[in-house]
């Protein structure tokens, strides 16, 4: 669901 | 290092009912499930974005039992006015993530 690494696991940016 | 935990055991169970009450799957919650808790707290959403970076310590963009006390730790205390650090101090890291 989430790219690795990079801020894009933050569901609050 | 051998640094107490500031997650207080009392404390501990409180996040851990709440974490339990979320319906983690394989003992683990999704952005999404926690994503709620957190805006419930009327937080500014940049605060909670830095809570939910110090806490998701593996980045994996989900919280296990140990991540959320943090991440319920640091909302409590921003809750009484305490500043949210920049960095996650080495008391707060869960001892299962030394």
């Amino acid at each position: 669901q989430y790219p690795a690494g990079g801020s894009s696991t933050n569901p609050f940016l | 290092v051998d640094i107490p935990w500031v997650v207080k055991p009392e404390e501990k169970l409180k996040f851990d009912s709440i974490f339990d009450s979320l319906g983690p799957v394989g003992g683990i919650l999704t952005g999404d499930k926690v994503k709620p808790v957190l805006l419930n707290s009327k937080l500014p959403v940049d605060i909670l974005g830095r809570v939910w970076e110090l806490s998701d310590l593996d980045r994996d963009g989900m919280l296990d039992r140990d991540e959320f006390s943090v991440a319920m730790y640091l909302v409590y205390r921003a809750l009484e006015g305490e500043p949210v650090p920049m960095s996650l101090p080495p008391p707060l890291v869960p001892p299962s993530k030394r």
